[in-house]
């Protein structure tokens, strides 16, 4: 494809990005080096702090299995399930993001359903921890739309399994943002995960193929042109692409532990659907 | 496959976003 061809392409990819993901890599990395002024995140750092900061949390009630009633033993227990719901009620609402901006990718609605169904349940957790890279570093994360920044050593203090969900993400995290990609360059690589034509089960994986060998070219001459200094730019970022398969891999097992080992945990519907038979 | 993910498949057919999460 034309050179100009792909620089629209790229321009489309990141309006789509802006339009459909509120909070930007631009306005978190603003946030976590104090520049928002007077808006600084609510920092949750021990459980007091995260009963505190419970009411910035958009919390949508996940329904529990039984009501039981709280004793002193299970009122922590409680906490970090509390939380856990919070989080699978954004996720899910991150689903519904990502998939919007899935659809905006020229030529994906085209493609048979069942495969868009695919290509989602496989690339959208993908997805999200790509866009959890940015809202990270070394110390600790944004969650809640930024209002709320969250400490790795709290996270790393809570009970297991619970304490071994986030510690990957960090670690993967800190090492991809030493790549220092900005949002347009984010558009185009979460377009080109989402568009794996190795994802099992894809009954036409040509059509899939095609689109996204353009959006990689489109993310190469970017790349080039967004980080002329960056030598092998394009091919470190590919390479993150196999590290993200095993997080993946690993997290869903951590989830279906939590399904076995938690009485009181229910996973949102949505959630299941994607982790379903996943991996 | 699109029995089995009715929810993912609800938000790939709608254009807004229709589905209660």
């Amino acid at each position: 494809p034309e050179a100009a061809d792909l620089r629209a392409l790229s321009r489309h990819l990141y309006e789509a990005y802006l339009k459909y993901f509120p909070l930007t890599k631009a306005k978190a990395r603003a946030i976590l080096s104090g520049k928002t002024g007077d808006n600084a995140p609510f920092v949750i750092h021990d459980m007091k702090s995260l009963m505190e900061g419970e009411q910035f949390i958009n919390c949508k009630q996940i329904p529990t299995q039984e009501h039981q009633p709280q004793t002193s033993c299970n009122i922590l227990d409680a906490v970090e399930l509390r939380f856990f719901h919070s989080c699978q009620s954004r996720s899910a609402e991150a689903v519904r993001e990502v998939t919007e901006f899935a659809k905006s990718i020229p030529g994906f609605i085209n493609l048979d359903l069942n495969d868009q169904v695919t290509l989602l349940k496989y690339g959208v957790i993908e997805v999200l921890i790509i866009m959890m890279a940015p809202l990270m570093n070394k110390d600790g994360t944004l969650i809640a739309y930024g209002q709320i920044f969250m400490t790795r050593e709290f996270l790393k203090s809570l009970r297991k399994p619970f304490c071994q969900m986030m510690e990957p993400k960090f670690e993967f995290s800190v090492k991809f943002n030493t790549l220092e990609l900005d949002d347009s360059d984010m558009a185009l690589f979460l377009a080109v995960i989402i568009l794996s034509g190795d994802r099992p089960g894809l009954l036409n994986v040509k059509p899939i193929e095609q689109l996204q060998e353009t959006v990689l070219h489109a993310l190469e001459l970017q790349l080039k042109l967004n980080h002329p200094d960056s030598l092998q730019l394009f091919a470190k970022l590919l390479q993150k692409m196999t590290d993200l398969r095993q997080i993946v891999t690993d997290h869903v097992h951590l989830i279906q532990l939590l399904k076995k080992t938690e009485v009181d945990m229910c996973l949102h519907p949505l959630l299941q659907e994607i982790m379903k038979d996943l991996y | 496959l699109k029995e089995k993910h009715k929810i993912l498949h609800q938000l790939l057919q709608n254009s807004t976003s229709p589905v209660d999460l």
